[in-house]
């Protein structure tokens, strides 16, 4: 464990809870993907299902624990809760176009073809892509509340720190994951329109949105 | 990286 996983760790934490709280305290889902939010829940899903057959450390553990029961009460509230407020209209992404190209590639490019090894590789693929709902929903309303773009601003950089820590691990552990290390990248570019707009509009306090 | 002896990573 180094000092970039740790702070890639927390800082995907804290964009779990800046998200359930954004809607719990607002009452409201107004502005978020609840396809997006399905999809982080199967990421979830399909990534821990080695919480039953191994043990890596009490704080593997809790984290993993803690992810799930998190994104599964966010897609509780946006779908069940605060259904009244979720904007269905403007999330209208076809989630089919990413779970079914993702789930062939991982039955292809795998390190095990295996069924748990399988389900690791499709949360992975389906995580580099699963924010598309989100950024799609903000680019077709032109907007985003500053909250939601505080979300995305710490969901992006936790894969980018995940980035320098495998350079850490490949250079000090002589640790190398192929498949994890592409689909970071892919993940990390993806968000990095939205960095831009970040840096030069909502730290400077002006809100979110773009243009007609 | 042997696949079978799971991930360590989140």
């Amino acid at each position: 464990m180094n000092i970039f996983r740790l702070t890639g760790d927390l800082s995907h934490l804290a964009a779990i809870i800046i998200l359930l709280l954004k809607i719990w305290k607002t009452r409201s889902c107004a502005g978020i993907s609840g396809k997006s939010q399905l999809l982080f829940a199967l990421v979830f899903t399909t990534r821990y299902l080695d919480l039953f057959t191994s043990f890596i450390s009490l704080y593997n553990t809790s984290m993993k624990l803690i992810y799930v029961a998190c994104s599964y009460a966010t897609v509780y509230l946006i779908y069940m809760k605060f259904k009244a407020t979720y904007d269905g209209n403007h999330d209208t992404f076809r989630v089919e176009f990413l779970v079914v190209p993702v789930g062939g590639l991982s039955f292809l490019v795998n390190h095990d073809f295996s069924p748990l090894e399988i389900l690791w590789t499709f949360s992975i693929y389906l995580e580099s892509v699963a924010i598309l709902p989100q950024l799609f929903m903000i680019s077709k309303t032109g907007e985003a509340e500053t909250i939601t773009t505080h979300y995305l601003f710490f969901l992006g950089l936790y894969r980018a720190l995940y980035l320098i820590n495998w350079i850490w691990r490949y250079y000090f552990e002589g640790f190398f994951d192929l498949i994890a290390v592409v689909a970071g990248v892919v993940q990390t570019i993806l968000y990095c329109d939205f960095f831009y707009l970040y840096v030069t509009k909502v730290l400077k306090g002006k809100k979110l949105s773009l243009p007609a | 990286q042997e696949a079978t002896e799971g991930h360590d990573e989140l």
